[in-house]
């Protein structure tokens, strides 16, 4: 067996590469459908209201709710889904 | 299951639709049907009734779009959100849009329905073997005209059956050219061009000329997305190229080499280390019925589940044989109520005696008193108050709607006369008939009611006689609409199916019945009057009427009581 291709990995040009951090998806996740409130302050408030706001999101999607950012969570945040926010503001 | 703040809800229950756009992933007729099916999912468990609109504004306006699509939400591209839609109300409200990024099939995989060939329209069967050789995607191989195609079934050295696959070769859709084939090369502000372009478009849509120059003629259409084509990247549409360079070496696939998240792309050049050409190569893609039948969910006025099994949850997952959720039907019936009893079942025609077949002279003992013929019209028989005609033909020239021993006439020239009595015309026949044609050549009149019809010539009157007797099957209730076909043929409708009658044979011809929808594509399978009028067929279905022109095409869509009755 030959050993295995050092697998290179290229920038396709025109690729939406969602090459964001982890935090930046949920950021981006949690506005988008309504967990958090888009003019949200930032600072400690930020950091308790993102907790809190991934408590709900892993309510909603029938997740354990831990309140932190771990992978069962950041998978289903990359999952296909509707773009109907789950939470009107 | 969640509604919207304020239980939004359409204050009708005829919701009506119209399809603004295609995508072009999948052929119109499987868009279509996907549409159709997804609605059928709501309004099998409520009051609603979904009709399809060709023109002017629906309540629920359908369209695809890409990124930035006409409103604040945009998309983002390949995966992530697949659609959207709003809940009920006027303007964007109600409306529905879907990601074009996407994939859209019919959730497992390429659905490629077929064009001419001789496989009748049927889906292509991947793999399929031909000369021996297996095959995953359409293919040009055997041919020298490079328009692929595939076999619909398993073995195309055994059964030679085939068909033609979407390629812009055959055709293109939207645009304003009825379909018509691109012609290349075409000319587009003076540049020549070889092949689809996205050119003087912002939303990536591939599209091309149909006569030689664009630029005079300004005939185009959308092309479609072959089978090989790729997804997002920089070439949406563009078919892979195979083989192609990468990193210097040589692939006869799609591959996952050079990314991090295993997509499986391709080049759509031979050369991608030069070019720089690429995109996703076509995996199951995304159910257009699955999805629609969600954002439908929300254009009646539901928000997302909680429920993982919901059809409302938020997340996407392919179901094989879908059926609806008990939390989507409490939410949907908590808006609408439930469906209303069993499918309404027409009035049964009240069948006369069996009279004698020609009215005899009364004898003396039989003396008839004469009955006065005039008939005071009770408001429920004003034309314009009914919902659904019995029977509507054109007679001797005029449009007859037929309606409990009652018909009206639409003259020429558009004049509305009646109501008439049917008994004081054609007395043999019972109050209610479900259709009726002149027989363009002997100008004698069919009148068919349940499992009998009668035949009149002037005044005098051949039946009842059984339906069977033509050829139609025991076990038929009824004829529900006629259309003359010249040559002393006329189509016989029930339903999904129809039968070609030899009027002078007095027979039905062999290899019927034929199945409505695959003939009359776009038109309701369960109209209850079909009728030939200024040379259109019409199918009627509540109080709305489909028109198709000589050419199969749905042309218009309207209402029975304004364009017909003139009311």
């Amino acid at each position: 067996w030959s050993a295995p291709l050092k697998s290179v990995f290229v920038t396709f040009p025109g690729d939406v590469i969602k090459n964001m951090t982890d935090n930046q998806l949920a950021e981006e996740y949690l506005k988008r459908y309504g967990y958090i409130d888009v003019l949200q302050k930032s600072g400690l408030q930020a950091v308790v209201s993102t907790s809190k706001a991934l408590m709900k999101l892993q309510q909603q999607l029938g997740l354990e709710e831990t309140g932190s950012l771990d992978q069962p969570t950041i998978d289903a945040m990359k999952q296909p889904r509707c773009g109907v926010p789950d939470i009107r503001n | 299951y969640q509604t919207f703040e304020g239980d939004l809800k359409w204050d009708h229950t005829d919701v009506t639709y119209r399809i603004l756009n295609y995508s072009p992933d999948m052929e119109a007729p499987l868009i279509d049907d996907a549409f159709a099916r997804a609605f059928k999912v709501w309004s099998e468990v409520t009051p609603l009734t979904f009709t399809r609109l060709y023109d002017g504004t629906a309540d629920i306006m359908i369209s695809f779009g890409r990124e930035n699509h006409g409103d604040p939400y945009p998309f983002d591209g390949k995966d992530g959100l697949l659609a959207h839609a709003y809940p009920p109300g006027e303007g964007i409200q109600g409306d529905a849009h879907f990601d074009d990024d996407e994939y859209w099939t019919l959730g497992s995989g390429p659905a490629i329905q077929t064009r001419y060939g001789n496989a009748e329209g049927a889906m292509c069967h991947f793999p399929f073997l031909f000369e021996g050789t297996s095959y995953s995607s359409c293919t040009t191989d055997g041919r020298t005209d490079g328009i692929p195609w595939c076999a619909t079934t398993a073995d195309y050295d055994k059964d030679k059956i085939f068909g033609f696959c979407p390629s812009e070769l055959l055709f293109t859709f939207d645009g304003n050219s009825n379909e018509a084939p691109c012609v290349f090369p075409f000319v587009f502000l003076g540049v020549k061009y070889d092949s689809c372009t996205t050119d003087g478009r912002t939303d990536g849509y591939r599209w091309c000329a149909t006569t030689a120059n664009f630029d005079t003629d300004k005939k185009y259409g959308f092309c479609p997305n072959r089978d090989t084509a790729v997804i997002g990247g920089n070439s949406e549409g563009e078919p892979c190229q195979f083989p192609f360079i990468f990193l210097d070496k040589t692939y006869t696939s799609c591959t996952s080499e050079g990314r991090g998240d295993g997509k499986l792309w391709c080049a759509t050049t031979s050369n991608y280390d030069t070019d720089k050409k690429w995109g996703f190569c076509p995996d199951k893609g995304y159910s257009l019925f699955l999805v629609a039948a969600h954002e439908f969910g929300h254009a009646l006025g539901l928000d997302h589940s909680k429920i993982k099994d919901a059809l409302m949850y938020p997340m996407y997952k392919y179901i094989e044989d879908f059926s609806l959720n008990q939390d989507d039907i409490e939410g949907i019936q908590y808006l609408y109520g439930p469906k209303t009893g069993p499918n309404p079942t027409p009035p049964k025609p009240k069948t006369t005696t069996s009279s004698p077949v020609v009215p005899t002279k009364p004898t003396p003992s039989e003396k008839t008193t004469t009955v006065s013929t005039t008939t005071h019209v009770g408001p429920s028989q004003d034309a314009c108050e009914i919902k659904e005609f019995d029977a509507i033909t054109e007679i001797q020239k005029e449009l007859h709607f037929f309606k409990d021993r009652h018909y009206w006439k639409i003259s020429s020239n558009g004049e509305r006369k009646g109501p008439f009595l049917i008994s004081e015309k054609w007395p043999a026949l019972p109050a209610t008939i479900n259709s009726a044609f002149e027989e363009p050549l002997t100008k004698k009149i069919y009148f068919f009611a349940d499992k009998q019809f009668w035949v009149y010539t002037g005044k005098e009157v051949l039946g009842p006689r059984k339906i069977e007797k033509l050829g139609l099957p025991s076990d038929l209730d009824r004829v529900e609409g006629t259309v003359q076909r010249g040559k002393g043929k006329v189509l016989l409708f029930n339903g999904e199916n129809f039968w070609k009658l030899d009027v002078k044979a007095q027979m039905i011809d062999s290899g019927y019945p034929r199945s409505t929808d695959s003939v009359f594509g776009g038109v309701p399978i369960d109209s209850h009057d079909v009728f030939l009028h200024k040379g259109f067929f019409y199918f009627c279905r509540e109080s709305f009427y489909w028109r198709m022109n000589a050419k199969r095409q749905v042309d218009r869509v309207g209402y029975v009581r304004h364009d017909l009755l003139k009311c």
